[in-house]
C-alpha cells in the first residue's frame, strides 16, 4: 500500500458518499444517471467476488463491503425511494447502457489474465468501470444539469482517477514485476473519458452560473 | 502456470 493508492481508495470513496449524500439530503436525483451508478455498482459486485474467498487484509475487506453497500443504496435511492426516485430524469437517460456490459464482458472473454470465472469477472468488472460514466456524460450533455452533481463530486472523482495513476507510476518504478496491463490501460482510458465528462461539466457549470446571475 | 497476480487493489 503506497500513500497515492490510499488517497486513492479515499477520494473515490468520498465521491460515492458525497453523491449519495447530495442526493438523501435534497431528495432528488434529476441530472444523475441510474444507468452509470447501476454500472458503477455491478463492477463492485463483479470485482468483489473473492470477498468471502480470497482475504488480503481487514482495510481491504472492510472498504469493499463500504464500497458495494454505498453503490448499491445510491441505486436503491434512486429506483426505491419514494421521493427521490420521481426526480429521476428517466427520458433522457436513454443510454444503451446493454451494450457496455455485453461489450466489456466480450472483451473479458478475450483479453483476461487467466480464464478462470474470478478473473474473467474481474477484467470485466475493470473495462466496465473505465466506460461506466458514459450514460452520465451523455445525460450531462442533454440536460446540462448539475444541480446533483456538485463540484465535490467532480472533484473527488477526477482526484481518485489522479491518484490511481501516480499509484502505478509509483509502483511501476518501486516493485520489480509491476505489470498490471489491463488495470493500467483501462484506468488511462477511464481517465480520459472521465476528462471528457470533467469538459462538459465544467461547460455546463458555466453556463448555468451564468444563468443564475441576477439580471 | 503463472498463477495470477491476486488483485490487492480495490
Amino acid at each position: 500500500m503506497n500513500i497515492f493508492r490510499l488517497a486513492g481508495d479515499m477520494t473515490h470513496l468520498l465521491s460515492i458518499i458525497v453523491l449519495l449524500l447530495k442526493i438523501y439530503a435534497t431528495k432528488s436525483c434529476s441530472g444523475i444517471s441510474l444507468k452509470t451508478q447501476e454500472l458503477y455498482a455491478l463492477v463492485f459486485l463483479a470485482r468483489y467476488l473473492d470477498l468471502f474467498t480470497d482475504f488480503i487484509s481487514v482495510y481491504n475487506t472492510i472498504m469493499k463491503v463500504v464500497f458495494i453497500a454505498s453503490s448499491l443504496a445510491i441505486v436503491w435511492c434512486m429506483r426505491l425511494h419514494p421521493l427521490v426516485k420521481r426526480s429521476y430524469d428517466k427520458e433522457l437517460d436513454t443510454f444503451r447502457h446493454y451494450f457496455l456490459i455485453g461489450g466489456t464482458f466480450v472483451l473479458a472473454l478475450v483479453l483476461n489474465e487467466k480464464f478462470t470465472l474470478q478473473e474473467i469477472l474481474w477484467a470485466f468488472s475493470i473495462y466496465l468501470e473505465a466506460v461506466a460514466i458514459l450514460p452520465q456524460l451523455v445525460l450531462l450533455q442533454r440536460s446540462g444539469n448539475v444541480d446533483n452533481l456538485t463540484g465535490q463530486y467532480v472533484f473527488f472523482l477526477g482526484a481518485y482517477r489522479a491518484f490511481y495513476i501516480l499509484n502505478w507510476i509509483y509502483r511501476y518504478l518501486t516493485e520489480p514485476r509491476f505489470t498490471r496491463w489491463i488495470a493500467c490501460v483501462s484506468g488511462i482510458v477511464q481517465t480520459g473519458i472521465y476528462a471528457d465528462f470533467f469538459y462538459y461539466y465544467f461547460i455546463s457549470w458555466k453556463n448555468n452560473s451564468k444563468l443564475k446571475l441576477p439580471a | 502456470d503463472k498463477q495470477p497476480e491476486t488483485h490487492d487493489e480495490l
